[in-house]
């Protein structure tokens, strides 16, 4: 089964 | 001192309808810009991004940009209390801890004002950078909410494919296999009936259809959604709010190991 992403992995935090 | 008066008051009670799932809480964040909100959903897999411009509202004060934290559930519970044709108007003091909401019938023979206490968020805001995405998908709203609830009744995944063909929407789960294709239909008599891919390479992303179902109670917002792919990024998922701005739903994928 994929598995769920995290946003931070793509976006960073400002 | 703030206040912001907008005469199509429903619009305000629609983004509350659509935003209070996925969200608690969240700081509202007033500029000379307009009114805006970025929050994520508790476990950051989801992110929801508002704009209301300025230029929308009747009437726009905002004499020093502030940020207001609200219960998204409390706050919708006060909005449910306005009319569909009401006037809401927002006013917060500065350094005040509550807002007020307003609600004018359109007749003025009814005022009510609500006052809700503000709360303390320390919130993670997230850089978003400009992204060259692979496949954008508009198509009707109502269309796109159908889908995801159709499949949800299947399976707990989504995978949307764009080709030139179109775009597939497919799912798999213990009693089978579903697979939907719209495709490209620019043809029909209402623009918000059509379906239009501008595509550079085919994509296709893995998604939880909890999160997409849950990007569907904006559906009251826009006839028309439009969703952004891109290989290994989370996709987009517009509602243009008419005149005034938008709500977008970003969606980290699900990704084999």
């Amino acid at each position: 089964t994929p598995l769920q992403n995290n946003l931070s992995e793509f976006y960073f935090t400002t | 001192m703030l206040e912001l008066r907008l005469v199509q008051g429903s619009l305000l009670k629609k983004v509350l309808e659509a935003i209070k799932d996925l969200v608690n809480d969240a700081n509202f964040d007033c500029s000379a810009t307009g009114f805006s909100l970025q929050a994520m959903d508790s476990s950051h897999v989801a992110l929801v991004a508002l704009l209301l411009r300025s230029e929308g509202f009747e009437h726009y004060r905002c004499d020093r940009n502030l940020s207001m934290g609200m219960n998204l559930g409390n706050m919708a519970k006060m909005l449910k209390c306005a009319g569909n044709d009401d006037i809401i108007t927002l006013k917060a003091d500065d350094g005040s801890d509550t807002v007020t909401f307003m609600f004018e019938s359109p007749t003025q023979d009814k005022i009510s004002d609500f006052e809700m206490k503000l709360m303390d968020i320390d919130s993670e805001h997230l850089g978003i950078p400009e992204a060259e995405y692979h496949a954008i998908v508009r198509m009707p709203s109502s269309e796109f909410g159908r889908i995801c609830k159709d499949l949800s009744s299947i399976g707990d995944t989504v995978v949307i494919s764009v080709t030139k063909e179109g775009v597939k929407f497919s799912t798999r789960g213990d009693i089978g296999t579903a697979n939907i294709v719209c495709r490209q239909n620019n043809t029909v008599d209402k623009p918000e009936e059509a379906t239009i891919i501008e595509m550079t390479e085919p994509v296709s992303l893995t998604f939880a259809l909890r999160y997409m179902n849950s990007f569907t109670k904006a559906t009251p917002l826009s006839s028309i959604v439009t969703l952004s792919l891109s290989s290994d990024l989370p996709v987009v998922v517009e509602y243009k709010i008419a005149e005034m701005g938008y709500i977008r739903f970003y969606l980290a994928p699900k990704i084999e190991e």
